[in-house]
């Protein structure tokens, strides 16, 4: 859309256009295009490419540093997984287990959904694929029970990553955030240092909701970092960078798809550039 | 809301003297930014504001003494016939039984609707029968026994190592010898770009006939749903939609941009994670709500 051109109105518009398709958000796109405009006065920028060019190094500065996993060797690591509903949670889990067992590591999975139909069930089918020992309660169950019992028998087992699993929620919903704060209450009274990363989860095809996600989640719980489930739509998860202009939660992994294979590493270049494909 | 950001925007323009259709683009501009932010996707902005700016430049806006509550009284009332025009009730069959399938994305709510639509269906006096079409979710199955256990509605499956196809014809053959009147299919989440798992569905579709065929959409989609939505439609032929999650705080322009694009009714709101919360579909609460 933009080589060879010259610089113009219908450009910025253009650029402005393809950051809104891209769940950006108008407000980020907006400011986005008008320190684009700045810039490219300043830098006195003459053509489309150069324009397309500089808009991607803002949209990438915004990003910040890829920020590696707090998981170490010879301790327990323990690992919140939180969302809203049906986000990818669970799926995201097996994938999380997936990796560090292929890395050598002892991986155990604790079934803190007690809620949902079947959600227990459907995590121990995971860790019978994956080899990876769950711990569950039955349904109905306190989470911070399971939590609690979980840390334990990680510790007993010699596990080097648990990864707590819990019930979607609306952030909108104190008792169930309450809940939440509990559960990471109890993995850090119950494991030092725990948990050493509490991700959110957010599905790449969420509009302007996932900016009051990352913020009322992150009231409750201290958020590590997020985890961009669903890219393997049509969606292009924009909205990473609406989160990124108001607080700093850095992006750890991309879901592509439902297997356990499914997770990607976080590549910020790559995500700037494939917003512009 | 839109409300106080129009009337700031006309008192300051109205300042200036008599209000000028550059006025009114300027007014315009303000509902555009609303709807982006509220989820509607940017081509139905643009011709949802197209539409309406034939009525914000004649005397209705004009000439009123409150412009900017008259254009706000404008675009409720053209969202609330945009997302409420045709009928949005369930189509019951003459010959039973009526079947319903539901499809849609990874995670938005199918299973679970399936389980508010057999108690709602039930509470009205129907014999539903659910049907477990999803042979790849692990625990699909078991997590839609346990909803039909939880509304009293009993639940078919064959476990999932046959297909799909197979699996909805079975469960319409079971509706009719039980004398079950309704039957719901539970499908699996998929992408609308997956060509074979979109192909099953038709293969689903073509071997039972459905009389409603639903897309579920979750109400936080952002602009991916009009892809969604056109592509389910454009492959699949879908006769409505069901908008889930309301009971959370997004804004919801999602339900606009899937009326918009297919014109198809939105039937019902999901609004919760228990099986009873399940509603007819408001326009006019809709539109307050896109509006903020
Ligand atoms: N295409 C695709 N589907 C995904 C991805 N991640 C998860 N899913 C699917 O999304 C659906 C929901 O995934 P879950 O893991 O159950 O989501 P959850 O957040 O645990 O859901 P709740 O526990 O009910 O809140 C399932 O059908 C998954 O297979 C992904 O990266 N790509
Ligand atoms: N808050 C809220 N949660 C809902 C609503 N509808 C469904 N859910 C939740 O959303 C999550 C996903 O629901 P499912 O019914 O498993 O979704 P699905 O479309 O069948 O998922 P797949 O089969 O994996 O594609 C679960 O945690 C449900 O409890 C709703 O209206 N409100
Ligand atoms: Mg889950
Ligand atoms: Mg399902």
């Amino acid at each position: 859309l933009i080589t060879g051109r010259k610089i113009d109105e219908s450009l910025y518009e253009e650029l402005e256009e393809l950051l809104i398709i891209s769940d950006v958000g108008v407000h980020t796109s907006l400011d986005l295009v008008e320190s684009l405009r700045h810039a490219a006065k300043e830098q006195k920028l003459a053509d489309g490419d150069s324009l397309k060019a500089l808009l991607k190094s803002q949209l990438r500065e915004l990003l910040g540093e890829p920020a590696p996993m707090n998981i170490e060797p010879g301790r327990l690591n323990v690992i919140v997984v939180v969302g809203v509903n049906g986000v990818g949670k669970t799926t995201t889990i097996a994938k999380l287990a997936h990796q560090y067992k292929k890395q050598g590591l002892k991986v155990m999975l604790a079934a803190g959904d007690t809620f949902r139909a079947a959600a227990a069930e459907q995590l121990e089918i995971w860790g019978q694929r994956l080899a990876v020992p769950v711990l569950r309660h039955g349904e109905g169950a306190d989470p911070a029970a399971v939590v609690y019992d979980a840390v334990q028998s990680a510790k007993a087992r010699g596990i080097n990553v648990l990864i707590v699993d819990t019930a979607g929620r609306l952030h909108t919903k104190s008792n169930l955030m309450q809940e939440l704060a509990k559960i990471v209450r109890v993995a850090g009274r119950e494991c030092q240092g725990a948990p050493h990363e509490v991700l959110l989860v957010i599905d790449a095809t969420t509009g302007q909701n996932a900016v009051v996600q990352a913020e009322q989640f992150g009231k409750s719980v201290p958020l590590t970092g997020l985890v961009l489930t669903k890219m393997d739509g049509t969606a292009k998860g924009g909205i990473i960078f609406a989160i990124a202009s108001q607080q700093e939660l850095p992006v750890k992994f991309i879901g592509v798809g439902e297997g356990m294979d499914d997770l990607r590493d976080f590549d910020p270049d790559q995500f700037v550039e494939a917003l512009f494909d | 809301g839109l409300t106080e950001k129009l009337q700031a925007t006309f008192r300051r323009l109205r300042s200036k003297g008599k209000l000028t259709e550059k006025d009114v683009n300027t007014a315009l501009r303000e509902v555009r930014l609303a709807l982006l932010e509220a989820d509607v996707n940017h081509r139905v902005v643009r011709d949802f504001v197209a539409a309406i700016k034939e009525r914000a430049i004649g005397a209705e806006v004009m000439e009123s003494i409150t412009p900017g509550q008259q254009m706000v009284k404008i675009v409720h009332e053209e969202m609330i016939e945009l997302l409420g025009g045709t009928a949005g009730r369930l189509q019951m069959a003459s010959k039973p039984p009526t079947i319903i399938m539901l499809v849609g994305l990874q995670g938005a709510g199918k299973t679970t609707t399936a389980g508010k639509l057999a108690n709602h269906l039930r509470k009205n006096g129907r014999r539903p029968l659910l049907v477990a079409a999803d042979v790849y979710r692990p625990a699909a199955i078991e997590q839609l026994h346990i909803v039909g256990e939880q509304v009293e509605v009993p639940v078919f499956s064959m476990g999932d190592k046959l297909s799909p196809v197979h699996i909805a014809k079975a469960g319409l053959e079971k509706a009719l010898r039980d004398g079950r009147d309704v039957l719901i299919i539970d499908t699996a989440g998929r992408l609308h770009i997956d060509t074979e798992l979109m192909q099953e569905l038709t293969s689903i579709k073509a071997e039972v006939g459905p009389h409603e065929v639903l897309l579920v959409v979750d109400a936080m989609t952002g602009q991916d749903a009009v892809n969604v939505a056109t592509a389910f439609d454009e492959h699949l032929g879908i006769d409505g939609v069901i908008m889930t999650k309301l009971d959370g705080d997004t804004r919801g322009g999602a339900a606009l941009s899937v009326k918009a694009v297919t014109g198809k009714p939105i039937k019902f709101a999901a609004t919760g994670e228990k099986l009873d919360a399940l509603e007819v579909f408001h326009p006019d609460r809709m539109a307050s709500r896109i509006l903020g």
